[in-house]
């Protein structure tokens, strides 16, 4: 009856006011890193620019930005067993050769869990590609883009040719090309470095001539970096290694 | 559901809140802008032992078998969380990538006795 000094639950003798707000910041803390499988919070050295960011959280599959630029996530009303998780990584790019127009290296990072093996459900890479300004009388421009794997280990030159597209180059846009099967492949060699080549070549120009309508390179618009955006889950089997022990 | 005020006794769900930007986590924290973590508190007298509704709990299950089984113990009741809900979190990790996940459990939404 009535209130017991102290905690009402454990009986313990009431904290300081300070030093009670203090411990459940802590605990708060410690809540979340454990939750988002990290030791400690990430380091962030260098920040991306906010018009990536905000490009790539419009193109996040259930993200949307506010106008005012602050981000409004989709509240869950039905809880899911395994929600996975949604990646966007940024490109880390060679220098472009402008002259001989050589194709251009885009560096991927993902951070692989140490004891969890990772089920890629969907993957894509997103570039913006330019229009063309060269004068075109005839049918609408278009642009092919090839998009290459970078062969692995240093110096190595060989690629693998993973896609080829056909663009429309009457405007400047986002295009997106499907990397899913290439990103499980990554996932399951259990590298870091995703290294892609790629290339948008004007329709009707010259092998070796032309423009390449993608923007690379350091100098690029940054609201135009090059990312790939995935969506993964933790695969089931290493669920089920668990409960066999 | 009760909602403690400042004097807790019964059974009810504290309210705790800790804004990212207070604890500098901000910068890697891209989305909420902070952290309900709300928790359970207060006395669960016998004659509220499963109300507002039973926890679904090992210990609710061992606590009314014993009732069940008429044995007079001196286990009492426990204020527990009785719903939750997942925090959907973006943030960068330490390779700058921006990662989007809904994490289970996060949020205590009502509380009752076991």
């Amino acid at each position: 009856a009535g209130t017991t000094p102290g905690c009402a639950s454990c009986g313990m003798p009431l904290m300081e006011k300070d030093s009670e707000q203090r411990l459940l910041v802590e605990i708060a803390k410690q809540q979340i890193l454990n939750k988002l499988h990290l030791k400690e919070r990430p380091n962030i050295t260098s920040t991306v620019p906010r018009a990536a960011l905000l490009t790539a959280l419009r193109k996040l599959h259930k993200g949307r930005v506010r106008p005012d630029g602050t981000i409004e996530l989709e509240n869950k009303i039905k809880e899911t067993k395994d929600p996975g998780y949604e990646i966007v990584s940024f490109a880390e790019m060679d220098e472009m050769n402008t002259t001989t127009g050589t194709p251009s290296g885009l560096t991927f990072q993902f951070l692989q869990e140490r004891d969890h093996s990772i089920q890629v459900l969907q993957s894509a890479l997103w570039l913006y590609v330019h229009s063309s300004d060269t004068p075109n009388r005839g049918p609408r421009p278009t642009a092919t883009a090839h998009i290459y794997l970078s062969g692995s280990g240093e110096g190595s030159s060989n690629r693998t040719v993973l896609l080829e597209k056909i663009l429309d180059a009457q405007q400047s846009n986002w295009h997106t090309f499907p990397i899913t099967h290439t990103l499980q492949a990554f996932m399951d060699g259990g590298k870091r470095r995703l290294q892609l080549e790629v290339t948008c070549k004007e329709a009707g120009s010259e092998p070796g001539q032309g423009q390449n309508l993608c923007e690379l390179g350091k100098s690029m618009d940054m609201a135009h970096q090059p990312f790939v955006v995935a969506q993964v889950r933790l695969r089931d089997d290493s669920k089920h290694i668990l409960q066999r022990r | 559901s009760l909602r403690c005020g400042d004097n807790v006794s019964v059974c009810c769900k504290k309210d705790f809140y800790v804004k990212f930007k207070d604890i500098q986590w901000q910068d890697w924290i891209i989305a909420p802008e902070g952290y309900h973590m709300n928790y359970c508190m207060g006395q669960c007298p016998q004659a509220l032992a499963g109300s507002p509704g039973i926890a679904s709990s090992f210990h609710a299950t061992v606590f009314s078998q014993l009732k069940a089984n008429g044995i007079n113990s001196a286990v009492s009741s426990c204020c527990v969380p009785i719903q939750r809900r997942p925090l959907s979190m973006v943030y960068f990790n330490s390779q700058h990538s921006i990662v989007k996940t809904d994490v289970p459990d996060m949020i205590v939404e009502s509380c009752g006795c076991t």
